[in-house]
């Protein structure tokens, strides 16, 4: 896709190559694919040059369109926390080893550097050394972390850290959830009860519950983002790891089925390795 | 599901006898996109089904079976043999120890594989492992296998005051040989198969040790990067076997055919859940049936 071309079939093969894998899906690839080709029928686009401008665009408004019926409520950054809402509370949810605890990190020192206390939660009480390794984490960044020990009520520890944010006027909470797979039921009941309780402790909390997702995905993605829509109530999508080679596509399913925006970019392991997502970088990279 | 919609595009064959080229193409293109929806990578998809294209076309149409019947088990044949093949258990020579390492992406599982496998070879293969983390990075990673290993009762090697994988790894053999433990199995930390750097560290912690194994640890529900990542690790490093992992979810797992048919080495071993009894060994027809559908 360097440099102009005129389009032939091989061109359109290649694109749906693309595509597909990017993670964006069969049926999203296929339809993207159909709608460039009858485009190209109809001598509306002619070279390689304009069905990109086509392609890029038919992606950003998908890739938009949520963040702008999504209003009110979420935030778009870290810039953006409601002074009068204390506590603010977060949630970080989502499957096994996706990156919830490290992003955690990031987003605590993001927020911290924009003048607010911040205290994190770690109501993960299911893993080994799930406490130790936010601890590790918040003692780096010099904020609180509250904790119990292993197999306590997730429920409780939630309860625990919002008790404590109230007594002391933290401005922003965020609770760090074990991993689970959305297709367990009991798990997720558990999730719902851990929501359900900062609620019944904080006026409209969680305000914000960051659904992370791992880049390398493929489609049991979208029904992880449905599932976990269904049990809270998800403000936001972090896309992690994608300083490694795996795309994300699956993001552009989600957003087209689900309207739930895309907030945060996760590229690495370290405390900096966090940006606010940008919907022409992320099409732009589909194609690199 | 597969075999509905291959039911439908091979209506017209019945009355026929032979399965013509252009019902296979139509079946082909059905299949094709129920592969992709479970997550094969494309380029798998391709070669599997000119494999089952060369088999289907000119085929005598069975009497017992109906067309699609027929179209469908040619596939499931087909998927189950590229999925299996040679044997799939963890060998062993007469070294002491036997080194093992786990080694992936980030994330994928390794840390609780290396509890799951080392507590299923002590209880079913009469080993006597000895585990280490070699993760220096991740916050607690080293103390996440202390806890394993206190969990599932198996000894872990730790070196606190060293903070050098490969200081860690030549301390952790020599206490392995010293002590007797017939097994070695090394914990290190996830990393991106573009990471030059990590990707040494992995190629000076084999040449360390002389692994009887290299188990690449895969998240089940990669979806196209998966042979990416499998195939730049078996390059560089050299596989000899694969875990599959959160196999317990409801991802289709098409990257266990993507890897096994990229990289050629089997699947020794599959996580089916967080515990560390929920590790089971690789059903070929079952991993068939699931990304089938
Ligand atoms: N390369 C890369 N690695 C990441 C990124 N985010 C997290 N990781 C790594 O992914 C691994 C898992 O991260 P965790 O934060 O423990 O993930 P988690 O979702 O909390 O995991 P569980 O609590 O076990 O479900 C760690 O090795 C992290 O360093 C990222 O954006 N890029
Ligand atoms: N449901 C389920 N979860 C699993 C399975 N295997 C591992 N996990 C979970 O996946 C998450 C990541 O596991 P780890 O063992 O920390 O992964 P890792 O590869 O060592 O991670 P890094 O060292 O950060 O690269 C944890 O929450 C595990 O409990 C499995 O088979 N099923
Ligand atoms: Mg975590
Ligand atoms: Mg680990």
């Amino acid at each position: 896709f360097r440099g102009k071309k005129t389009i032939s079939p091989e061109i359109l093969e290649e694109l749906e190559e693309i595509l597909i894998g990017s993670d964006i899906g069969v049926q999203t690839a296929l339809d993207l694919v159909e709608k460039i080709r009858q485009q190209v029928n109809r001598k509306l686009i002619n070279d390689t040059d304009e069905l990109k401008k086509l392609l890029r665009s038919e992606l950003l408004a998908i890739l938009t369109a949520p963040a702008k019926s999504i209003s009110g409520r979420a935030v778009r950054s870290e810039t953006d926390i409601p002074l009068d809402i204390r506590p603010y509370v977060m949630m970080m949810v989502g499957v096994n080893g996706v990156g919830k605890t490290t992003t955690i990190a990031k987003l605590a020192n993001l927020i911290k550097r924009e003048g607010n206390d911040v205290m994190v939660c770690a109501a993960d009480t299911f893993r080994a050394a799930a406490a130790d390794q936010l601890t590790v984490w918040a003692d780096r960044l010099d904020i609180p972390v509250i904790q119990q020990k292993p197999g306590t009520d997730p429920a409780a520890v939630v309860y625990d850290a919002l008790q404590a944010a109230k007594a002391r006027n933290t401005d922003v909470v965020i609770v760090d959830t074990a991993g689970r797979l959305h297709n367990k039921i009991n798990l997720m009941n558990e999730l719902e009860k851990m929501s359900r309780i900062a609620g019944r402790e904080v006026p409209q909390a969680p305000h914000e519950v960051l659904l992370v997702l791992d880049a390398a995905t493929g489609q049991n993605g979208l029904e992880q983002a449905r599932q976990f829509t269904k049990t809270v109530p998800v403000t936001g999508i972090v896309l992690t790891k994608l300083d490694g080679t795996a795309k994300g596509g699956i993001v552009v399913a989600i957003a087209r089925e689900l309207g739930v925006p895309i907030r945060y970019v996760g590229t690495g392991e370290q405390i900096d390795d966090l940006t606010v997502f940008s919907p022409e970088e992320f099409v732009n990279s589909l194609f690199e | 599901s597969l075999s509905e919609k291959l039911k439908k595009t091979l209506k017209t064959l019945r009355g026929e006898s032979k399965l013509t080229e252009a019902h296979i193409d139509a079946a082909m293109r059905e299949i094709r996109i129920a592969l992709l929806e479970a997550d094969v990578n494309f380029k798998v998809v391709k070669q599997f089904v000119d494999a089952v294209k060369e088999k289907a076309v000119g085929q005598d149409v069975l009497q017992a079976l109906s067309p699609h019947q027929q179209v469908v088990k040619i596939v499931f044949d087909e998927m189950q043999a590229m999925l299996g093949g040679e044997s799939a258990d963890i060998e062993f020579t007469s070294k002491t120890p036997n080194v093992i390492m786990m080694v992936g992406l980030q994330g994928s599982g390794k840390t609780t594989s290396t509890g799951k496998i080392s507590r299923f070879l002590s209880q079913n293969r009469k080993r006597h492992p000895l585990l280490v983390s070699v993760d220096v990075y991740r916050p607690a990673a080293r103390n996440q296998l202390a806890v394993i290993g206190q969990a599932i009762n198996i000894p872990v090697f730790e070196a606190p005051e060293l903070s050098d994988p490969l200081e860690l790894t030549r301390a952790a053999l020599k206490d392995a040989q010293q002590r007797g433990f017939d097994t070695l199995i090394i914990d290190t930390a996830g990393r991106l198969h573009i990471d030059d750097e990590l990707m040494v560290e992995l190629q000076q912690i084999k040449a360390e040790t002389s692994p009887t194994e290299i188990l690449f640890v895969a998240d089940a529900m990669t979806g196209q990067d998966a042979v990416k990542s499998a195939t730049e690790f078996n390059e560089r490093i050299g596989l000899t076997g694969v875990v599959l992992t959160k196999m317990d979810g409801d991802a289709r797992g098409g990257a266990a055919l993507s890897i096994k048919q990229m990289i050629g080495k089997p699947i020794k071993f599959v996580g089916v859940g967080e515990k560390y009894d929920a590790l089971e060994q690789f059903h070929p027809d079952r991993i068939a049936q699931r990304i089938l559908g």
